[in-house]
């Protein structure tokens, strides 16, 4: 419609300038430069119905757009004003921190300090809990929650490359999350390479090549007698909503080997945008810790958020995270800290801290 | 934020024996929610 209405002012124009004085058929010659005019605006409009089915066709399949660059700056900017605002107001806090645990279902009871105490919202966010707040499960055979959060998704991997499910349609590889250097993935592609240059193998000599790439990765555990290894190796993602506990323990007896920080961005975790942002997890930073536990590899990646400043480790006080200057190259490769240059690496208990979220 | 615990736990020796007692076995579900300290999964020794 937008084409005919065009056509028709052309024909107008053409009709005032030089169809009345001239012949007929000159009144249809339209000059170039209005035929050009003409093709961009219907290139335009095109690509702008083009979007406009697509954006309707993700809509349908559950998908929600991602916001818009100005209103994440807008809302960036609107938090850090009022983050300031609140840390000068020595009265407003207890309202404000009060507010923040009854928006995001925070149990104040457990608050190591009483609410006027927190300096900052930024310190009440990453409070401490009192004294057995959190009693640690002692079964030697049990893995526990290292966080308070919500189970978003768990299940074991059993094959080469094997990828962990964000939602329904995006995945991410276990090796993009914990980086190229990590003891899996460092096996883990020589395998890939030969798998692909040999079609023929069938799915069980490819299991049990995935379980013998688990095995070296952590020969301790690898027992050549059995026909498979014993173990296997399982994954957890739990999502830790703005009013919980802020902080990570070991979820058993563990020792940390190597540290890696991914410098990244800083996309909201929430469910909608594990919807929306295709490799959320492997976009954002996170540090990412690995070692080994009693029954082989352990890893635990911290992946930050929008609301998220910093990732601070205990075990790595040293450690900084969310700078401007690494933002430049946010998918460049990891910062990595070797714990482990004589063999000992950093020893932690089950329950032991290991890490905090910072606000802001 | 989220994090990401990436391990290896025991598994039954054979595919047969898949629901053997010595398998790591989650303890929670989908849209559980957890505390530090809470037992994810467990294994026990045959």
């Amino acid at each position: 419609s937008s084409l005919k209405k065009l056509h028709k002012t052309a024909e107008a124009r053409a009709f005032v300038n030089g169809g009345g004085g001239g012949s007929k058929g000159d009144s249809f010659l339209l000059p170039g430069a209005t035929v050009a005019t003409l093709l961009m605006l219907g290139v335009l409009h095109g690509r702008r119905m083009y979007e406009d089915r697509k954006a309707e066709e993700a809509r349908e399949n559950g998908a929600e757009l991602e916001f818009q660059p100005d209103v994440k700056v807008a809302a960036s900017a609107l938090h850090f004003q009022m983050l300031g605002i609140i840390d000068k107001c020595v009265s407003l806090r207890p309202h404000v921190y009060g507010a923040w645990a009854r928006a995001f279902h925070s149990n104040l009871e457990e608050a190591a300090l009483p609410l006027d105490e927190y300096a900052s919202l930024r310190e009440f966010f990453v409070r401490t809990l009192k004294e057995g707040s959190r009693p640690i499960d002692p079964d030697p055979r049990c893995l526990v929650s290292p966080v308070d959060g919500t189970v978003l998704r768990f299940g074991e991997l059993r094959e080469a490359g094997a990828m962990i499910e964000q939602v329904k349609g995006f995945s991410y590889s276990v090796f993009s999350l914990l980086g190229a250097n990590s003891f899996l993935p460092m096996i883990a592609k020589g395998d890939m390479h030969e798998e692909s240059s040999e079609p023929e193998n069938t799915s069980r000599e490819k299991n049990k090549k995935s379980w013998l790439r688990v095995s070296l990765a952590s020969p301790k555990v690898w027992d050549p007698v059995s026909e498979r290894p014993m173990n296997g190796l399982f994954y957890c993602v739990i999502y830790l909503k703005p009013g919980d506990y802020h902080r990570i323990h070991a979820p058993a007896d563990w020792n940390v080997l190597v540290r890696r920080h991914f410098s990244g961005r800083l996309f909201p975790v929430n469910e909608r945008a594990t919807r929306t942002i295709r490799n959320l997890y492997v976009e954002n930073e996170r540090v990412v810790l690995e070692g080994l536990w009693k029954e082989g590899f352990m890893a635990l990646a911290a992946i930050g958020a929008t609301n998220i400043g910093s990732i601070e480790l205990s075990i790595e006080p040293e450690l900084q995270t969310n700078q401007a200057r690494k933002k430049l190259l946010p998918s460049g490769p990891p910062e990595e800290q070797l714990y482990e240059p004589d063999g000992i690496g950093r020893m932690l208990k089950k329950g032991d801290e290991v890490a905090a979220f910072n606000m802001g | 934020s989220t994090v990401v615990l990436v391990f290896q736990a025991p598994i039954s020796l054979s595919q047969e024996k898949r629901d053997s007692s010595s398998e790591f076995k989650f303890l929670v579900q989908r849209g559980d929610r957890v505390r530090v300290g809470e037992a994810l999964g467990r294994w026990y020794d045959q």
